[in-house]
């Protein structure tokens, strides 16, 4: 039940407010950068949202996989929310090396509220076994999938990528799911 | 239980970020500002975080309170999280008219994770009643109070207000809990 609030927390506290600007960020960037050779194609003007089973969330992608590095952000979106006077919001962009050595450009991040579920397993006073949190993670992913899949403002704007990383081979999945976008 | 997991996600995800980097972030203001009549008294230097019981939780204070006006942000906090690079955080300024007219500044915003618990009841797909959605926010207040006590991060650095809005008697205990800090 943890997860399923926090699959509605990301849902409606952010994916549900930025998705639908991400098309028009990605254009404002390009057009910005000049470059056009990022982010070519639109099939990949998602977010590609990374859930890594463990619940572990490291703060940069590196961390995980050095075939993805940091490339730059995308243009901020500024909107008042609960109280706090034009909020920030914005998304990273990554370049991926693919199997072949090619470079390839997407906008990633990890479902942030993953973090929180690792902190209260690691936290006694929380109350939520190891066991548990492996649990509320599946439960994650269903409410999550179930929200996204009802929402019109977020369609064929994210993409979910699971990653099985509860043995240790974290370098060794990313490249791939990274590229086969 | 959607309101513990809340709770913790506000805590981890956010206040224990924010609040031991808050006295800072006045001070660089203040010295900017150069009018030291603002935030004057360190006794105020607190996040007032605004709890409502209905769990209604409107994006601009002005809304519930006119004795209420947005005053300026404090300066942003850029921190890398989850793969978004230098994502941003800050804190609004508000400036309060107390019962005899006086004005007091302080920082303030709402409990942001209500709001997930407000669109849930509304939502039939979530699963979350009106009545359970009271509950819900006790235990929130609960939660939060729980770990907060115990935080020694965010300790003597907020101050939470609940406000009974139950009988839509919003526009007058506000100006009562903010000009009372
Ligand atoms: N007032 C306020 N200002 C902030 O900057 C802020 N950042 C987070 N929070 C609240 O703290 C808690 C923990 O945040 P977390 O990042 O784990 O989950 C966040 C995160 O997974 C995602 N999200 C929200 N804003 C951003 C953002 N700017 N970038 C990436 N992800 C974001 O969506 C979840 C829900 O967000 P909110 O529903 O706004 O409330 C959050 C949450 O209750 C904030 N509250």
């Amino acid at each position: 039940n943890v997860a399923h609030g926090l699959a509605w927390s990301f849902y409606t506290g952010y994916l549900k407010l930025v998705l639908p600007k991400l098309e028009n960020s990605i254009e404002q960037y390009r057009q910005r950068q000049g470059n056009r050779e990022i982010l070519r194609h639109r099939h990949s003007w998602r977010l590609h949202i990374l859930i890594p089973l463990s619940a572990f969330i490291p703060d940069k992608l590196e961390e995980a996989d050095q075939c993805v590095r940091f490339h730059d952000n995308l243009p901020e979106i500024a909107i008042d929310r609960a109280g706090v006077r034009k909020r920030i919001y914005k998304n990273s962009v990554y370049r991926v090396l693919d199997q072949q050595g090619q470079a390839h450009h997407c906008v990633a991040e990890y479902a942030t509220p993953l973090q929180t579920l690792y902190t209260m397993s690691q936290e006694s006073s929380a109350g939520l076994s190891s066991e548990e949190r492996r649990q509320q993670v599946l439960l994650f992913i269903r409410s999550l999938e179930a929200v996204l899949e009802e929402s019109v403002e977020c369609r064929n704007r994210y993409r979910l990528i699971i990653l099985d990383d509860e043995h240790e081979q974290e370098a060794e999945p990313d490249p791939h799911f990274l590229s086969k976008k």
